[in-house]
């Protein structure tokens, strides 16, 4: 595991002796396959990790074996930085129609996670709608329809309905006038070189004026997870991510890579295909998951 | 004079890291970037001195990277596979496999119309008895390609569902039998049982792997537990039509070491792109 690499790096350089230029940059080393590993996007490590030298050789590090610890906390201090230190809530206030767009590549999990939100949502006492506006993926007002009912709330589709934008503002008329206050629509699944698409998701934010746009990260996702997200925060107003598939294997890298570089924080994670595998994001505890 | 470890250390890390960019997991890029140099270094390689060793030492990792995605045994002729258990009077049995969302299903479509357009007769087995809407993704894409679906009750025997498909196969002279399956995490072990059970139930000819060229180191441990646990014949990497090096292809090609089928291109039928193992070198060392 990273864990296991790092500690075992920082283990093996710090025992020999007092700390000195060389070793800090062969600890350097180490902890950048470490971060590439995570699938942390390249340029993001190599900033990470010079922070880290920089901080190692200028600090005074304590003696002995206890300074092991300070370079782990260094390296732990350094990307929890990097992932903002504090948990965001979602731009949704009581007393108003909130909708919320999520969008992202295919396949990374939008459609379960709205399914995850929704009941996460309802949970906290919120008046959830569902409204379908994927018009590509045969099956997919099915597949949202089972999870937004399993999840004890309204979805709103039209299999019929060809033109997303005419589904969006559709499914919006209808739950404002039935008294929502969260309204969560789902897109198709796209990637910046579909241009076409691209312009439907612009198209979608113009109409629906969403106060939040979640980008749905696949946890898996690797070095390109930073230039995707760009390209969807250049075309849309990004504000907060969410990362899928963690009970896998993956680290997440991808993911902090795409935080980082378009300044939208994790906002929650997907750790499972079931509708309570979804928790709040805990900066601290994805660290610890990355650093093992 | 020699190459040696001195002369080449800084020149193969960098080479290293610039395949670690183009998505290459860092496991695969470190295994191959190191096996080159020590191959240069013990057949004593010699340069002129002054000489920049970079030319040399990128295009012998070059030709590492193609022997890694070009399978000894040459590639699989699927419609060949398919001709012959048609002679023996059996159906060609598949089963796409993989972690969830990679493409396994729109993938399954593409190369059902494959078959097709080659004058095969396709039937699904919609054995994804588990996720929202999976049996009705797979019937829809049935219906559109005019294939059959054998489909239970959602939460149903993945295995009895294949079997019927098999059984359906036989009764009407069905060439190709095509098994979706649930995506599943590798790590999650009753899930990779269910799928050991199904594939060796109907006695698959074909298991397919099909991974997301998007992904970054973890598609090796994906790969890698599928082949281990389950068995992997062929791989089929999705996705490469977003914008990808296709790093992730060399990283899954040198975990299984089995041949590269095809390229996932987009999300239309005909969107399956024979592999170019030279594009892909390109790709990864330019
Ligand atoms: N194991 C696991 N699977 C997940 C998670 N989130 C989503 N999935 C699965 O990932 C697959 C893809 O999820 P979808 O919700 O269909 O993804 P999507 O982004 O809506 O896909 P498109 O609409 O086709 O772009 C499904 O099999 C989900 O059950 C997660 O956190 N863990
Ligand atoms: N752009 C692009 N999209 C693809 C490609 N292959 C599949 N997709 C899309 O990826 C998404 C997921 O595809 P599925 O076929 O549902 O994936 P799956 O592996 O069967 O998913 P699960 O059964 O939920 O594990 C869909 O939106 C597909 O249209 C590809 O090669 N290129
Ligand atoms: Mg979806
Ligand atoms: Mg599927």
């Amino acid at each position: 595991s990273l864990g296991k690499s790092l500690n075992s790096a920082i283990t093996k350089v710090l025992r020999r002796g007092p700390v000195d230029a060389d070793l800090i940059r062969e600890l350097k080393n180490d902890i950048f396959k470490a971060l590439l590993e995570a699938d942390v996007e390249i340029n993001v490590a190599s900033e990470v990790v010079n922070r880290v030298e920089q901080r190692s050789l200028s600090e005074k590090l304590p003696p002995g074996l206890e300074r092991n610890k300070a370079v782990i906390n260094i390296v732990y201090e350094e990307l929890t930085k990097i992932m903002g230190d504090r948990a965001y809530p979602l731009n949704i206030q009581k007393g108003k129609t909130n909708i919320i767009m999520v969008v992202g590549i295919q396949g990374s999990g939008k459609t379960t996670t709205i399914g995850k939100l929704a009941n996460f949502l309802k949970k906290q006492k919120w008046n959830v709608g569902l409204v379908c506006t994927d018009t590509w993926r045969p099956g997919a007002y099915e597949q949202l329809l089972q999870l937004g009912t399993n999840a004890g709330v309204d979805v709103f589709g039209d299999p019929k309905q060809k033109n997303a934008i005419k589904l969006a503002t559709k499914g919006v008329k209808e739950f404002k006038k039935s008294g929502k206050d969260v309204i969560i629509v789902d897109t198709a699944g796209r990637h910046k070189e579909e241009t076409e698409l691209i312009k439907e998701m612009k198209k979608l934010d113009k109409k629906l004026h969403p106060d939040e746009i979640i980008l749905v990260i696949d946890g898996t996702l690797g070095q390109v997870a930073k230039k995707q997200a760009l390209e969807f925060k250049k075309a849309t107003d990004i504000g907060s991510i969410i990362v899928t598939k963690l009970d896998g294997t993956a680290k997440g890298g991808g993911a902090i890579s795409a935080s980082v570089s378009t300044g939208a924080p994790i906002k929650f994670i997907g750790t499972g295909e079931g509708l309570d595998d979804f928790e709040p994001f805990d900066p601290k505890k994805f660290v610890g998951r990355i650093l093992g | 004079k020699q190459l040696d470890e001195k002369s080449l250390k800084e020149p193969i890390q960098e080479l290293i890291e610039l395949m670690i960019a183009n998505e290459v997991a860092v496991e695969v890029a470190t295994e191959i970037g190191e096996r080159v140099k020590r191959e240069l270094i013990e057949a004593g390689t010699e340069q002129e001195r002054f000489k920049d060793v970079r030319p040399l030492l990128r295009e012998a990792l070059r030709k590492a990277i193609k022997e890694v995605i070009t399978p000894p045994g040459g590639g699989i002729d699927l419609f060949e596979e398919i001709r012959k258990k048609r002679e023996e009077g059996d159906p060609y049995v598949i089963v796409m496999e993989g972690i969830n969302g990679t493409g396994k299903t729109t993938t399954m479509a593409k190369l059902a119309h494959k078959f097709q357009k080659a004058g095969f007769s396709v039937v699904f087995a919609a054995s994804d008895t588990f996720r929202a809407g999976a049996i009705d993704q797979l019937s829809k894409h049935g219906e559109k390609l005019g294939i059959k679906t054998i489909k239970h009750q959602q939460g149903g025997d993945p295995t009895a569902v294949a079997i019927d498909a098999l059984d359906h196969a036989y009764a009407k002279g069905i060439d190709v039998v095509m098994v979706d399956t649930a995506g599943r995490m590798q790590n999650n072990d009753n899930l990779i049982r269910e799928l050991k059970k199904v594939v060796d139930k109907t006695e698959a000819d074909m298991r397919i792997f099909v991974g997301d060229s998007l992904a970054g180191n973890d598609v090796i441990r994906q790969a890698r537990e599928f082949a281990d646990r389950v068995g992997v014949d062929a791989v089929i990497m999705t996705k490469a039509d977003s914008d990808v090096k296709g790093g992730a292809v060399l990283s899954v090609a040198h975990t299984v070491g089995k041949p590269i089928l095809y390229l996932g291109v987009g999300q239309g039928y005909d969107d399956l792109q024979e592999f170019d193992a030279d594009f892909l070198v390109d790709q990864i060392l330019p």
